[in-house]
């Protein structure tokens, strides 16, 4: 188990840090804001109320002995920079550090800074493509071309059996699964016919999948 | 192509537009703001600098045309829930609308969102997810029980054969495809050897999936 330590406890800081601790972490969070803290006092495994600038402080509280460090810091650039240099001399092997611009990101990476996280234009990204194809709930983007995709069973594809659909020898595209209700079925065969409200899990090339959930 | 209107061109917002555009969809984007439309003013389809809240405005825009509104208001609350019952009223038939927290969410879908974003919120899963498992790039989750995850190939992993792993004999994950610097082998066989930096997307019981990436 890692033993993360998650500085800023806005909301993506605390999503961060509550999430780390559900999947059975270790997190000490830090931040400036009393009610911040207590907030997380009982769920989080350590939380300090303190100015992660304060380098003594930083020390004081063994940060050298954490694998990752989150800066979650928001609108306080300056803060989000000491924090961060802060960290790497003190020796955490691995921080994240989120941003407010291009700017911001490119000193954080040059300051140390292993992984630099725009949270609100990376969901603006995921978002638009959400929208953009409303049946697709979640994509991995394999490469340029191909892509895994999950898609809602569409009119033309439900009633039909996946050999009569014959994706795979007409498009290329693979039904890797199908999805009905929670349960997952993770072999799915010929003769398995498309319900209402499926969900397939589709890979194939980006282009022949649009095509399909348009279908 | 679908016409999308976007209201607040924040970090959030002017995201969710610019993607819309790239993508090749009509975007309105509508902020208070004078310098957030100037900036998007040659990137988006139409550009407004108006209060969102202004019914007569909004109505005079036409927006009861637009397929989609993305309601991006962030610290005004008051401001995001008018305009989202502004829409609601005037008959765009798909909202997307950002909430601050639950309380502000549950406002939201009662005056008609169809979907409540929390981007700081669900961007510090995702971002928990990635840390905890390092090697994990991105993941689906198909149903709690089973996923669909990118890897890394592991030590254990490299210089074996699919075959020699017997992965779905053994564990019941199935290997659908090999990333390869950015080259796709989307019908792995049995004779294929993981490689140092490969990356293996795998499907199967997450538990056991977890087991994978640690060796
Ligand atoms: N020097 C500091 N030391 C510790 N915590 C700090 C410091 N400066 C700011 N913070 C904390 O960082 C947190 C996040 O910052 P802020 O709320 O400004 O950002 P935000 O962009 O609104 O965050 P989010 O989008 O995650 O909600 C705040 O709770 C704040 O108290
Ligand atoms: N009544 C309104 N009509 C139109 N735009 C508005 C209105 N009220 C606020 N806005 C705009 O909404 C945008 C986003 O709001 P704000 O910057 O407060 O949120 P934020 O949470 O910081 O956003 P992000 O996280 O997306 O950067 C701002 O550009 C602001 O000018």
């Amino acid at each position: 188990m890692k033993e993360f330590v998650v500085i800023g406890l806005g909301r993506f800081g605390s999503s961060v840090a509550t999430n780390l601790c559900r999947m059975g972490h270790e997190v000490l969070g830090i931040d400036l804001n009393e009610e911040r803290v207590q907030r997380l006092s009982n769920i989080l495994t350590h939380t300090v109320i303190g100015d992660a600038t304060d380098e003594d402080l930083m020390k004081s509280l063994g940060v050298r002995n954490f694998d990752v460090a989150v800066v979650s810091i928001g609108e306080d650039m300056q803060a989000s920079i000491l924090a961060t240099i802060i960290i790497k001399d003190i020796g955490v092997p691995y921080i994240v550090a989120k941003a407010l611009n291009d700017l911001h990101g490119k000193v954080l990476e040059k300051i140390g800074a292993d992984r630099v996280v725009y949270p609100e234009r990376e969901m603006g990204q995921r978002i638009a493509n959400n929208l953009v194809s409303t049946n697709i709930l979640d994509y991995i983007e394999l490469s340029p071309e191909y892509s895994i995709m999950e898609i809602i069973a569409t009119k033309k594809l439900t009633g039909k059996t996946l050999g009569q659909l014959n994706l795979r020898a007409l498009y290329g595209i693979n039904v890797i699964a199908l999805k009905r209700d929670k349960h997952i079925n993770a072999s799915p065969g010929a003769n398995d016919m498309i319900q209402v409200d499926d969900i397939l899990i589709v890979m194939g090339k980006r282009d022949v999948l649009e095509n399909l959930k348009s279908k």
